[in-house]
């Protein structure tokens, strides 16, 4: 469950990168 | 002179405030709209590993219609709130942990 973690991941960079 | 006597305070304006009121208070921060927060806070309270079925969101959310819903998980994929996990039909919260 590489993938998931993954999505993780960029889900959380998206994440940082919005609420900067 | 009479200063004004006026104290009949009759309730300035709470006339239709408990109509529309409610959709404001859905939201609450971050500028989602009623229907993202919604989706968010489920996708928040399911606690099961893989995430939260879109089967289970749509028999969850039957007032939204099954593309308002996809249209939300897009947009709040895209932001980060949530992500896909075993397959692009269930999803977990980033906030989750």
């Amino acid at each position: 469950l590489e993938r998931i973690r993954r999505n993780k991941e960029a889900a959380l960079q998206r994440l940082a990168a919005r609420s900067v | 002179r009479k200063s004004t006597m006026s104290t009949s305070v009759k309730m300035p304006q709470s006339v239709s405030a408990s109509g529309m009121g409610d959709m404001e208070s859905y939201g609450g921060a971050r500028g989602l709209s009623p229907d993202q927060s919604q989706v968010l806070n489920l996708i928040k309270s399911c606690n099961v590993a893989e995430g939260l079925s879109l089967q289970l969101l749509k028999t969850q959310l039957h007032n939204m219609n099954p593309t308002t819903i996809k249209q939300v998980l897009d947009f709040l994929s895209s932001e980060g709130h949530i992500y896909s996990t075993v397959d692009d039909d269930h999803f977990k919260s980033t906030d989750a942990d």
